[in-house]
């Protein structure tokens, strides 16, 4: 069966992303937009909190807005 | 819209912040 969405919102894309860069929520939000997912606004802020939350990133302030981040 | 992408982040940040 076709897939209706292109990227997948899980915890891998997350730490992938995490690893490579310090990201804000809105730089995350922006590699999993609802059009690109096909989940809806409150299922994708839901499921990236959970995944935040095990994920467990540090964080540090970069231009005075809050960044997450992972170590290999 | 811009707009949805602020109201998503803030949403996301209520709830870390309750958690972190």
């Amino acid at each position: 069966t076709p897939s209706s969405s292109d990227v997948q919102l899980t915890e891998d894309a997350v730490r992938r992303y995490l690893i490579r860069k310090p990201m804000t929520t809105k730089d995350l939000l922006k590699k999993f937009q609802t059009k690109r997912t096909g989940l809806s606004s409150e299922q994708t802020v839901n499921v990236l909190a959970q995944i935040l939350k095990r994920l467990n990133p540090e964080r540090k302030s970069i231009n005075e807005k809050m960044h997450f981040y992972l170590t290999e | 819209s811009s707009s949805e992408a602020d109201e998503m982040a803030a949403a996301l940040e209520a709830e870390l912040n309750d958690f972190m």
